[in-house]
């Protein structure tokens, strides 16, 4: 099974 | 007061053509820097970062820092309105809920305006560090665009695997597999027609190629394209906007569990 990262996982939140 | 003239205004038609189809709605801050954006389509998998200098401006005037909230479908249904000649103007009051698009065409004899509305969009602006890739490929826009668009038909995601031999985009589905490979080539007649790898680590990562064909939209705005890739990160696709900046896509990798 291939999962979709999620971008917030690797950049910062403002 | 916000007004920003860019003589070749068929360079904004192009960035709006190759981002209204990923990003519905976003803010544009307006800056003495230049005019940017940041926005992430609606699934959180992939942000677009734009750039266009100042300097890149016939006249660029930004009195405060500026954020204007903008819907790319109507943004576009407007900037197709100019044509591929005419200089685009961008207009807004402090404090207005309007900004203003004016055209002229080259010999002045035609002088358009539309006024559209904006809107208040509340966007999560991201932090991205500034990092060092372990593969970065240049290559011509033209001939990623059609790897992409020949194995969407085969498969639903891409391996882009680099190595110091050159760069593999691979795919399977249903009917079979697919492999392309572009090796390093420097010696074409004309530099935009080059392969170029820099590689420090190899580096193999798998992407949806749904996005990578939406990002290819961008491919009128430069003849080359810049993909950097690192194993802990997600990719950057970049396509250079004259001498103006940057169209940048970033997007998230798929891991296997």
């Amino acid at each position: 099974c291939i999962e979709q990262i999620d971008l917030g996982s690797y950049f910062m939140r403002f | 007061m916000l007004e920003l003239r860019l003589v070749q205004g068929s360079l904004l038609k192009k960035v709006l053509e190759s981002i209204k189809d990923l990003v519905n709605d976003a803010n544009f801050d307006c800056s003495s820097s230049g005019f940017s954006l940041q926005a992430m389509d609606s699934s959180h998998v992939a942000l677009v970062a734009l750039l266009l200098r100042s300097e890149g401006f016939e006249h660029y005037r930004c009195d405060r820092n500026m954020s204007m909230g903008m819907n790319l479908g109507n943004m576009s249904k407007m900037l197709r309105c100019a044509g591929n000649d005419d200089i685009i103007t961008i207009k807004a009051d402090d404090g207005s809920d309007t900004v203003t698009f004016m055209f002229e065409s080259p010999t002045q004899d035609k002088i358009s305006d539309f006024e559209m509305k904006l809107m208040d969009i509340d966007s999560e602006h991201l932090g991205i560090p500034e990092a060092e890739y372990q593969s970065i490929v240049t290559m011509p826009s033209a001939e990623f665009a059609r790897i992409c668009k020949d194995l969407s038909g085969i498969g639903d995601t891409v391996v882009i695997s680099v190595t110091k031999e050159g760069v593999k985009f691979s795919t399977r589905g249903d009917i079979g597999t697919a492999n392309i490979v572009c090796r390093q080539n420097t010696t074409v007649d004309k530099p935009e027609e080059a392969t170029v790898i820099n590689m420090s680590e190899p580096v193999s990562l798998t992407f949806a190629l749904r996005y990578m064909n939406s990002f290819t939209k961008a491919t009128t705005l430069s003849n080359t394209v810049t993909i950097s890739l690192s194993s802990e990160l997600p990719v950057v696709v970049e396509y250079k906007i004259a001498e103006m900046g940057y169209i940048r896509f970033y997007l998230a990798p798929k891991i296997e569990e």
